[in-house]
Formats: structure tokens, C-alpha cells, sequence
């Protein structure tokens, strides 16, 4: 359990911890997605791990990952129920702790009077107090895969001291995580059980409870990894015309070519555009087999410059300087 | 650049995802000093570039021009430092990832 303010931070104070060279640039729109000035605790909270993470050597609960997961609020049967989404999982990540994160708010009001009212008071509204309010809350944990409509799987369950006042608790649901994920049920419910039949009220979106999951990403030491996860668009975009292409020319990189000349030659000049097999250049060739697959845009390739290897050739004419004459006359002259 | 030394070192490389055009995603660095590699790798290598034996083979090699093609020694990072960054995923849940190799610290031929 932790008391409230200690994760309180004002977006002030995380300004200036970002440091000079951050407040260069206005806030990107991934920063404005926070939340109404960052005060949602899973920004707060993220955002004190990575800056406590950002130094060198420090990981993360041992691993390299920390993924947040928002809760959403449903109904269910007069209950409320808290769903979590944890399909953004990826196979890769080794789940190593997962941690539950619930404002608990104080008693309703009636229990708070009760707390506030001296034995044999003479006061009307102490005496006429219900009994026996709950003290605890009760958290069951249930895991469904998607497209379900079942309650889901029990899971677990957990109890939560009512305080006093409000106060952040946090709980390791670490086997629940992992057994939910083991059985590709990806979709973690959490209702809320205090033993009041009513309703609880709407939570403001700073007191949503939500889920931190640790983990340790095996491929993130593989080539590419930053930008499996980063790049989102092909940093080209479409409709921009590739240099040197020719608007019909075809998939196929290599340029047809054909004799033009019918006759037989007589001489070492070649009759019209070098008949030699067209040669894929090599960074092409290159480009073709060894982009990584990913389920993003990947770069386009861009075609490689002829390469040439016999050097001080001349350069081919498209056009032959030899004249062509039929059959008969070159063999009349040939007899000449 | 006409300060920058022509052997084998890291020059200053600072990378800002906006240029890049991930900074819709990502919160945070805004950006971070990446630095880059550059520089000459020719016989004779100094200590500074910290040669390996077949980088210091090759350039023998190239210098003494026995066989026709061979390139000089690649300068390269050598020990590299790890980037946390905080970004959105799909799903628009807020992802912390610490990627190993995202910045330079020194150099080498290779």
C-alpha cells in the first residue's frame, strides 16, 4: 500500500525533470494522450519508471519491458466489473510480475460518522447509524479469451483493507496474469465485490485501477527490434514517385532488351542494345531477400545504379552505327 | 566538420523522432544523442581505434596492395549504450522499453 501523494506529481514538476533539452520542441501529440495534464496515474506512474529506468545498466524489474493496461468499466449483472485488455502482449515478452494497482476509497459517509461518534452521544444522527458496514473489499479475478460470452474463468480472488482515507494499493497478480496468458485468455476481468448492493459510483479517470505487467522481451536483442515495434509507417509515402522508374514500368527490376539487327554480322560491333543477360543490381538483389518481416510498412527498396564492371567500355548506343544490308548483297559481297 | 579528427572516431549524431516521424507514438525521449561512426581506418592504426587482430590484418593487406579489392577496415561502434523509451502502443497503453544498441559510446575498426 503506498499513500496517495507519494504518486502524485504535478505535470509541472515532470516538466522539468525532462530536462532542457525536451522543452525544446512543444509536446508531440503522444504526450497530450495522457491524459487532461498527465494526471492519470498510469502516466504518473510510467513515466517515474522510465525516468528511473533511463539510466544506464537499470532495468526494470529485472527484465526490459513495462507494459500498462487501462481498465474498462462495464456492468455486469448489477456488478462492476473492470476489464483488461492484454492482447498487446507480445509471444516474446516473458511475463516475470504483474501488479494490480486499486484506489480504495474511504468509507461512505454513514461509517465515517460512525468513526467520528463518541460512545453514548446524545446526537440524533450518530444513534441511527446502520450496523456492520463491510471493512473489507473483495477483488475476484477472472481471465476469458475474446469473443466470449461467458463470465470467464475464476482465477483468483483478493480482499482490500477499507482505509480511512484514500489510499493507492497495489497487489501481485502475477499468477493470474501468467496463468491467463498460458491459456490464451488474454481478457482479465476484475469485479468488485464490497457487499453493497448498490452500485459504486462512477470513479474519476484518476482513480481507475489498472495493471502493470513486467516483463523481459527475448527479442529485443534481435537485429531490428526498434524498429519492429517503432516504425508504423513507411517513412516514404505512397504516391511518391521512385527516381529513375518509368510510370508503366513493370515489378520485374530488369530492363528488357532486344536485337534489333535480323541479318548476320560481319564485324565485332554488336547490332543494337547489348544483348548481354540483364543483371539485377546487386543492392536490388540485395533489397528483395533480406528486408525483415514485420507487420508494418517496411522501407521501399529503391533500385540500385547499374554497376559496371568492366571499366574504360564504352557505353552502348541504344541506337547500332552499323548499317544493315539482306542477305543476298552480304553474300555477294563476301565473294568479293 | 573541418575540426572533426580524420582517423576513426564518434561523431556527434543527435536524433529527434519528430524528424522521423515517430513522435506521434512516442512520449518520451523527445529526442536523444545517438552519435555515429566515422573516419579513416588505414595502416598504420592508432591505439584510439582499438583494432581488431583481423582489422589490423587487413590493412596490412590493403596497404601492401597483395590482393586487388580489398577494402580498409569499417569504422564501426564498438561498445554501445541502451535507450529507455516510453511510447503508446496499438492499443494506445502506455509501453516502456529499454532497447539495447541505441547509442554510441566508442569506436573501432572492423
Amino acid at each position: 500500500s503506498h499513500n496517495a501523494p507519494a504518486w502524485s506529481a504535478p505535470p509541472a514538476a515532470a516538466d522539468d525533470l525532462r530536462g532542457d533539452r525536451d522543452s525544446q520542441r512543444p509536446p508531440g501529440e503522444a504526450a497530450s494522450t495522457l491524459g487532461p495534464g498527465a494526471q492519470d496515474m498510469v502516466a504518473v506512474h510510467m513515466h517515474r519508471l522510465y525516468e528511473k529506468y533511463s539510466r544506464r545498466g537499470a532495468r526494470p524489474g529485472g527484465g526490459n519491458t513495462v507494459r500498462s493496461f487501462r481498465a474498462r468499466l462495464d456492468v455486469v449483472d448489477q456488478k462492476t466489473v473492470y476489464f483488461f485488455n492484454l492482447t498487446s502482449m507480445q509471444d516474446s515478452e516473458m511475463i516475470l510480475t504483474a501488479t494490480f494497482h486499486f484506489y480504495s476509497e474511504p468509507p461512505r459517509w454513514p461509517r465515517a460518522r460512525e468513526l467520528l461518534c463518541k460512545p453514548r452521544t446524545k446526537n440524533a444522527s450518530c444513534r441511527l447509524l446502520p450496523p456492520g458496514l463491510p471493512a473489507h473489499q473483495h477483488l475476484l479475478f477472472r481471465s476469458l479469451s475474446q469473443n466470449t460470452a461467458t463470465q470467464g474463468l475464476l482465477r483468483g480472488a483478493m480482499t482490500l483493507a477499507s482505509p480511512l482515507r484514500g489510499l493507492w494499493q497495489t497487489k501481485d497478480i502475477s499468477p493470474i496474469v501468467k496463468g491467463a496468458r498460458r491459456d490464451g485468455e488474454l481478457l482479465l476481468s476484475v469485479q468488485l465485490d464490497s457487499g453493497e448492493k448498490d452500485l459504486e459510483a462512477p470513479r474519476p479517470s484518476s482513480h481507475a485501477p489498472y495493471v502493470l505487467v513486467y516483463a523481459n522481451d527475448l527479442a529485443i536483442s534481435e537485429p531490428n527490434s526498434v524498429a519492429v515495434t517503432l516504425q508504423r509507417y513507411d517513412p516514404f509515402p505512397a504516391g511518391d514517385p521512385e527516381p529513375r522508374a518509368a510510370p508503366n514500368s513493370s515489378v520485374d527490376p530488369r530492363v528488357r532488351r532486344a536485337a534489333q539487327a535480323s541479318g548476320p554480322l560481319q564485324d565485332n560491333e554488336l547490332p543494337g542494345l547489348d544483348e548481354r543477360p540483364a543483371r539485377l543490381p546487386h543492392t536490388q538483389h540485395y533489397h528483395k531477400h533480406e528486408l525483415w518481416p514485420s507487420p508494418f510498412r517496411a522501407l521501399k527498396p529503391r533500385p540500385g545504379r547499374r554497376d559496371r564492371r568492366k571499366k574504360g567500355q564504352d557505353l552502348f548506343m541504344a541506337s547500332s552505327q552499323v548499317l544493315d544490308f539482306d542477305e543476298k548483297t552480304m553474300q555477294k559481297a563476301r565473294r568479293k | 566538420q573541418w575540426d572533426e579528427p580524420r582517423v576513426c572516431s564518434r561523431r556527434y549524431l543527435k536524433v529527434d523522432f519528430a524528424d522521423i516521424g515517430w513522435n506521434e507514438w512516442i512520449i518520451s525521449p523527445k529526442s536523444f544523442d545517438a552519435y555515429y561512426c566515422a573516419g579513416a581506418c588505414e595502416f598504420p592504426m592508432p591505439k584510439i581505434v582499438r583494432p581488431s587482430n583481423h582489422a589490423t590484418i587487413q590493412s596490412i593487406v590493403r596497404a601492401v596492395g597483395i590482393v586487388p579489392g580489398i577494402p580498409e577496415p569499417c569504422c564501426v561502434p564498438d561498445k554501445m549504450n541502451s535507450l529507455g523509451v516510453l511510447f503508446l502502443d496499438e492499443n494506445r497503453n502506455v509501453v516502456l522499453k529499454v532497447y539495447p544498441n541505441m547509442s554510441v559510446e566508442t569506436c573501432a575498426c572492423r
